[in-house]
């Protein structure tokens, strides 16, 4: 007869690791670099230093059949992470500091855990992690996750002189992998990230002693991204209860402005008359219908300000172009940056080029270079929203052919990546998003029309 | 500053909805039917009974922009749910009775919660739940969820005569979609359920009151798939340390025969040796590197037993042609069950088909229908293991060309599959799986090729 249980998450993602990512030993050494990369990345950004990151992935042994067992270190001069919270961030799943509306790398609060949970389970060896927030102690820790309750057991803590002021973070741990499978993945990884985080010096050591290092090419950051509030369209009813539960506002009128996005006294007048509320009603006040229908209204009231670009950090239009101009140096290129939109409450902006020519291969198809919050998602293009859009695109229209070598890149910068995996691999057919993509790639697809007509034409005047 | 947190499992997938497969109105639609089907499915067979299904989407209101709010109602002859579990059942995240070693279509514990989720964060409308277990009362209860503290919110909850002695379940709740853009992948999930369950009864009533009937074509229901113990071959250390911790055996002789599938005396003495572990020791006293060192021979010894197929419920060849030549009258098919595999424990088996001909549609690609654990797979197919592996196969060698009409089935049955995205779009690149469906392919191609040879050969003995 049936027997009724509840799992704790990690134990979820234990028993369902391919859903995060680590299905397979060459996935797995990808999964652990890129997670721990992100975390490095958005602690230095969230300081506003230039990220410093140091990886190195060594051989302890082989295990047979192409699998070894791999020491992974990666080091940053990011924020570190404060003493008292160092066991549950990397010990404990659906924990973390990203839970807010700003725009980061990390999202989950899984990510660091889930690699170390990994390296637990095909090595059953402790992790090692050495941080400081840059007061007077550094942090060190040895730990292992308790996988069937969701948290850390601290097998060793230290606490030691911080002389230098250091600040950032270690994380050591090993996993079993199949680095040689995985390391034209993890190669063109740390490239593309580097190409569009071009202030970060990445240095990274092989098994085999290699040194790779992609040394930053500026220390000017782009102004950081900031927390912001929610926009109100596309906001749904458990949202709004949230907010209402949370807020000091006595009257819908404040409440109006103060939770929401670029929402004036006009503006919060004007919605909250077309939803039939008075503006004095108490929030905590409303009946379910009636915050029910506010969300409704919310929906389709079109006097709301579209979300301000200040908040998140799009790459920009020549950041877009640079990674493929150096890496095709292509005849024509050309790139736009859309205006903000919003989805859900999130804010977002997407970003596109194309360019053909130069040294794009010829494959039939176009190539396609995605990016999602400044990260490179390398997998499952074919799942992709972005690779749907380009293929439901009459290409033959702009003067374009599958022969031809033509590459497209597109970013999407948001406070929630609509990620249809855990693993990050691709982006979620969400209306809203696709909308903007597909209207972003048609803009650049015009360019490349006019271009391609103006080349037809001078080939046939050269016939004449 | 940074601000750490945690959140329960229900704000993750609340959050991170195009996670579970609600990304946008017509997905949820075919999100939240399929997961109850399934459910209903699973609770029929688990007591030997055929399933009689009665789906019902009815229009609510219309939102606006082809959005509109449905009620969705399922009801089934199923086991029922004890009334103590009926709360958790569906109104916790991570809760269920499918987390034993069986094969089953539910795995993660959390469809129909999730699908309820989603009804309630667009309508606010609590969930309608009658179901009984076949004894003396019927029990009704109107839920919701408490999604930051992942638990149920008990609004009503009445007790019934059961005096019919009626068995079943009944799951009704109002959620935001767009129906007639899900209608296409709604009716072929409900077709190609009923092909690969012929011993089902499903009844749909649509939004516009159209009845479609998929009457079951034998009560003769296939032999149930029972529960397991893990296949020794790649256990991982978690997955040991919880067998040691939960074991009544005093020595590792028992230890082994008791614990894993298809391991007796002499291949648990044989075993040992060869891992230098002595027969007589206590399990719970093994050091922790003595079990990594274990598990690591585990996974090289070659004289364990491979899985007994009989624990698993695969489709068998006539049933898994039997939808491809009702649906295209091919001229030619031919279909393999492979024997049992094993992965990270799990035992697994893979059955392919191949069809050539008839009315097959020529679309410059292999026609893929996928099933795992008799449920359709319709999204996502380019990420799929089965079709990376198509792709990977130089199908001229079997004489086969891109215009051909080929069409190719591939099911999977075992006690976990490795899905890739928990709302069970496709299937991950799980190494030891990925071998069995090529070889499985393969299999089938090589007829196929044998087929085309004759062809080919009346095709020339004709024009002489
Ligand atoms: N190198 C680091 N420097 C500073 N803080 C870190 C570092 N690595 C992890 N953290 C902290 O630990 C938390 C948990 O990290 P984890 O990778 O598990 O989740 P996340 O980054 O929040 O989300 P995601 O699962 O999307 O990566 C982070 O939110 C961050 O606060
Ligand atoms: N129609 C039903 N009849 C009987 N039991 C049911 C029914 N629907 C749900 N249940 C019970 O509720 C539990 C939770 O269901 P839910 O769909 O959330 O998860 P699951 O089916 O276990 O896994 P998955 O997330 O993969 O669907 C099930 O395990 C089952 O015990
Ligand atoms: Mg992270
Ligand atoms: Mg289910």
């Amino acid at each position: 007869s049936q027997i009724f249980e509840h799992i704790s998450p990690a134990d979820f993602f234990y028993r369902n690791r391919d859903i995060a990512g680590f299905s397979n030993p060459s996935r797995a050494i990808y999964s652990a670099i890129r997670e721990l990369v992100e975390n490095s990345l958005d602690a230095a950004e969230s300081i506003g230093v230039p990220p410093d990151i140091f990886i190195r992935l060594t051989r302890i042994k082989e295990s047979g059949r192409g699998v070894s067992v791999y020491e992974l270190r990666v080091q940053d001069n990011g924020t570190g992470v404060p003493s008292q919270h160092i066991p549950s961030a990397f010990g404990q799943v659906l924990f973390g500091s990203k839970y807010r509306l700003k725009q980061s790398r990390g999202t989950f609060g899984l990510g660091g855990t889930m690699a170390i949970l990994y390296g637990q389970i095909t090595t059953h060896h402790p992790a090692h992690i050495i941080s400081s927030t840059g007061d007077s102690r550094i942090y060190e820790y040895r730990l292992s996750i308790d996988i069937r309750r969701n948290r850390p057991i601290i097998l060793q803590r230290k606490s030691l002189d911080n002389d230098h002021k250091w600040r950032g973070t270690i994380v050591e741990f090993r996993l079993e992998g199949d680095y040689f499978r995985a390391m034209p993945k993890v190669l063109e990884y740390l490239k593309q990230t580097a190409v569009v985080n071009p202030y970060a010096n990445i240095t990274f050591i092989d098994p085999r002693g290699r040194l790779y290092m992609f040394t930053r090419a500026t220390t000017s950051m782009p102004p950081p991204p900031k927390e912001t509030k929610p926009h109100p369209y596309g906001v749904d009813v458990e949202m709004m209860q949230r907010l209402i539960q949370s807020t000091d506002a006595r009257d819908m009128l404040t409440f109006m402005v103060e939770t929401f996005h670029r929402v004036g006294k006009s503006i919060a007048k004007n919605f909250l008359k077309f939803a039939g509320i008075s503006p004095k009603r108490d929030p905590k006040k409303l009946r379910p219908d009636e915050v029910v229908h506010l969300v409704q209204k919310m929906k389709t009231f079109d006097e709301f300000l579209p979300p301000d670009a200040s908040c998140l950090s799009p790459l920009g239009e020549e950041l877009l172009k640079a990674g493929i101009i150096k890496e095709y140096q292509p005849e024509f290129i050309a790139a736009i940056q859309r205006k903000p939109s919003t989805y859900s409450g999130h804010p977002f902006i997407v970003e596109a080029a194309i360019a053909y020519g130069g040294n794009i291969p010829r494959k039939g198809d176009i190539v396609l270079f995605r990016f999602a919050n400044r990260i490179p998602l390398l997998y499952d293009e074919a799942s992709d929203v972005s690779w749907k859009i380009i293929k439901s695109i009459n290409w033959r229209r702009y003067k374009a052919t599958p022969d031809m070598p033509i590459a497209i890149a597109v970013h999407v910068c948001s406070t929630k990546i609509p990620y249809k995996t855990v693993g990050k691999e691709f982006i979620a057919d969400r209306p809203e998003v696709s909308r903007e993509i597909l209207f972003a790639i048609r803009y650049v697809a015009r360019k490349l029309q006019k271009f391609l007509t103006r080349v037809e034409y001078k080939q046939k005047e050269l016939r004449r």
